[in-house]
């Protein structure tokens, strides 16, 4: 998770 | 015709006209644009039916893997009107001299020959947005925690395509599996785009965005 933390962001907020 | 609504709209390269080297300036648009592409991608999979239904760590899984496929194809539908000039953006077309001459020669010649592949096929916009839905489902992420939900994707975007092919191209009932048998170039292509990039981030010489990053490292 720590590696990709932007795709992880942009995919749990909204649109 | 979901994925047909969902598409993005037109994409356009913002060169940095003070960057004097005609490569460099190349190498930099383009590295900009796939950074911008990809936080377009990540939205437009959100809306690809059957995705946000899937645990965080399988969507990342899956665009993780597709991301590249993704963006090839996008360049390759666009390029398709074009005479061997690669449309990596309405208003950034890329020939066969620009490429040699910034190092791309070989990404473009295999990008030629997908685009050439899918202009003999006539492929329309609709079976392009439901093979770049299916390269998304597909992409054989090595970290998918529920196979069942995604192989459950992958037949739910099979189904479409063959009700697709049925309806509007009733003349050949092989059509559906021409399309499919492009998968194969398109992961080769993309692979190669893979290559090239991860060439041109060690080289250290074009400045990449954060997100560009990760999702090389991903790969």
């Amino acid at each position: 998770q720590e590696k990709h933390r932007i795709l992880h962001k942009l995919l749990q907020n909204g649109n | 015709s979901h994925l047909v609504l969902v598409e993005p709209g037109e994409i356009f390269a913002s060169p940095d006209l003070d960057l004097q080297d005609g490569d460099l300036r190349i190498l930099t648009t383009l590295c900009e644009l796939i950074n911008r592409e990809l936080l377009v991608t990540i939205g437009w999979a959100k809306h690809v039916p059957g995705f946000s239904v899937l645990s965080l760590v399988d969507q990342m899984a899956l665009l993780q893997s597709a991301w590249m496929e993704i963006l090839v194809l996008g360049i390759v539908y666009r390029s398709l009107p074009m005479n061997d000039e690669l449309a990596v953006a309405e208003n950034f077309l890329l020939g066969r001299e620009q490429c040699r001459s910034s190092g791309l020669l070989n990404l473009h010649s295999v990008l030629l020959q997908l685009v050439r592949k899918y202009r003999k096929t006539k492929v329309d916009k609709e079976e392009f947005v439901t093979l770049k839905a299916m390269a998304l489902a597909n992409s054989d992420s090595s970290s998918i925690e529920n196979m069942e939900s995604v192989l459950h994707l992958q037949d739910r975007l099979h189904e479409a395509l063959q009700d697709y092919e049925r309806e509007q191209h009733s003349e050949d009932p092989h059509r559906s599996g021409k399309l499919l048998m492009t998968l194969p170039l398109l992961r080769q292509t993309a692979n190669e785009a893979v290559r090239t990039f991860c060439q041109i981030r060690l080289e250290g010489r074009i400045p990449m965005h954060k997100l560009f990053l990760e999702m090389l490292d991903a790969k």
